[in-house]
């Protein structure tokens, strides 16, 4: 653990936080895309089998990931029941149908190990990098976004960010930490499709403007 | 102790 992982989990969590805050404030769920939200879902599935079969990390892992999935799965629950008239599907039209099938074809051509379960790690790291591409599409078409989604979208971006550190640090520093490939690619991929909203976010955000697109 | 296999990020 160092300061860049501890940072990036920090910011996860808080991403869940400001996203929960800004529907039970507001009674709505209006700008936020509910495709992005089952993503994650399938992601933090996907990836947290290893909760059942693997041993144990630290407790730590196991609050993380559990408080992931369950926070995945509540959001996803409010968002169909309580606030789903005021979520907008002709909004948020990404078809996610590509990303599930690329992230697909990619675990099933570099997985880790070939067992089920590496491959649907590698599945489920892939599909997170681009999971927020419906979110971001949406911001798109709709031109702006209220400034609480934006701090949502940020949070959770700056998590993978932060990742990209903690790698250069573990290599440099934790000898027995392996390099994880698929992991460190898909972060800076990640990080890379996250660029102009970073950029938006920090010029315009940052100093009280409204997340508006030129 | 033995490592854990497994992937120990998040």
């Amino acid at each position: 653990m160092n300061i860049f992982r501890m940072l990036g989990d920090l910011s996860h969590l808080i991403s869940i936080f400001i996203l929960l805050h800004k529907m039970q404030t507001s009674k709505s769920c209006s700008g936020v895309s509910f495709k992005s939200q089952v993503l994650y879902l399938v992601v933090y599935v996907f990836r947290y089998l290893d909760l059942f079969t693997n041993p144990f990390m630290s407790y730590y892992n196991t609050l993380m990931k559990i408080v992931f999935i369950a926070s995945s799965a509540y959001t996803i629950y409010l968002m169909s029941t309580v606030f789903k008239p005021t979520h907008d599907p002709a909004i948020d039209t990404f078809k996610i149908e590509y990303l599930l099938g690329g992230s697909l074809v990619m675990a099933l051509l570099f997985p880790p190990k070939w067992t089920f379960m590496e491959i649907s790690w590698a599945f489920s790291i892939w599909l997170e990098s681009v999971a927020i591409l419906p979110q971001l599409f949406m911001v798109q078409r709709t031109g702006e976004a209220e400034t609480i989604t934006t701090h949502y979208i940020f949070a959770l971006g700056a998590y993978r960010a932060l990742y990209i550190p903690n790698w250069i640090w573990r290599y440099m520093f934790d000898k027995k930490a392996k390099l994880e490939t698929i992991a460190v690619v898909a972060g800076l991929a990640q990080t890379l499709l996250y660029s102009d909203f970073f950029y938006i976010y920090w010029t315009k955000v940052m100093k009280g403007k409204k997340f508006q697109l030129p | 102790a033995a490592t854990p296999e497994g992937h120990d990020e998040l």
